[in-house]
């Protein structure tokens, strides 16, 4: 037996929408501590893991470790039924080849019921070492998707750098070049406003920015986004979702060859 | 130039 509510149900739907485009269907880990996925895009060059802890629920019941496999797209247009003030309830039976979203509107007058297929999904599960990284970048969300499409719109890789003066973000393309420097800034009115950086050693990694501009449709999750970046390592770009988790997405770089 | 890494070079299967 399953039965997970969410009273702040925009919260799934967002995190489907940041999600459904880089992975096509993955399997629901749910436990008595929260639920999470993991999963590669079909090229295997990029890796989501979401963690929604139980403490974020209302109401949050699982009586054994199960797993749910769900095709992304499908539970994207089940969710995208669900008003953004709905309160949505996840429920699921042992054995079961369904899950059921149940979506009520704040005033309670209006209860709707979508079963959706589970699917079996044979997916391989990857141990992600716990890391020391060279860099840790933490900015405003918008400003990070900002800059990942204005660079889109002059090349096909961003080179990112740190280094004591700041973080740099290259590219260049077939019109020219563009340079994009942010400097540590704290002393802005929000916390949520400031670029920190955290620099143990200067680094300097290229990833494809189809991939980072993907992982910016995660920014409705949060104000703030953290890069930490290790040469040799993908480079992890983190969503916090408040009281309850994130959305991690993992970039392999590029490498000269 | 530049190849493209995959995840699966880094992290292995559990």
């Amino acid at each position: 037996m399953l039965e997970l509510r969410l009273v702040q149900g925009s919260l799934l739907k967002k995190v489907l929408e940041s999600i459904k485009d880089l992975v096509n269907d993955a399997n629901f880990d749910f436990s008595s501590s929260g639920f999470s996925l993991q999963s590669m895009d079909s090229s295997h060059v990029a890796l989501v893991a979401l963690l929604l802890k139980s403490e974020g629920f209302e109401h949050y019941r699982c009586d054994r470790n199960t797993s749910m496999g769900m095709n992304l797209g499908n539970m994207s247009k089940m969710l995208k039924c669900a008003g953004n003030d709905d309160i949505i309830t996840i429920k699921g039976d042992d054995g079961s080849d369904t899950v059921t979203f149940m979506f009520e509107s704040p005033t309670q007058d209006k209860i709707a019921d979508f079963e959706m297929k589970l699917m079996d999904i044979d997916s391989e599960h990857l141990g992600i070492p716990e890391a020391e990284y060279h860099a840790i970048v933490k900015m405003p969300s918008a400003e990070f998707a900002r800059i990942c499409k204005d660079l889109a719109s002059i090349g096909d890789t961003v080179v990112i750098s740190v280094t004591k003066e700041g973080v740099k973000f290259s590219t260049r393309g077939d019109i020219g070049t563009a340079n994009i420097v942010l400097r540590q800034n704290t002393t802005v009115d929000k916390p949520e406003d400031a670029t920190v950086i955290e620099m143990n050693e200067p680094v300097s990694m290229t990833f494809a920015l189809r991939y980072m501009n993907s992982f910016t449709k995660a920014t409705p999750l949060s104000n703030t986004v953290t890069i930490s970046m290790s040469p040799d390592l993908p480079v992890v770009v983190e969503y916090k979702i408040a009281e309850m988790g994130y959305v991690r997405f993992y970039l392999a770089p590029k490498m000269e060859e | 130039g530049s190849k493209q890494s995959t995840i699966t070079k880094f992290f292995n299967k559990v």
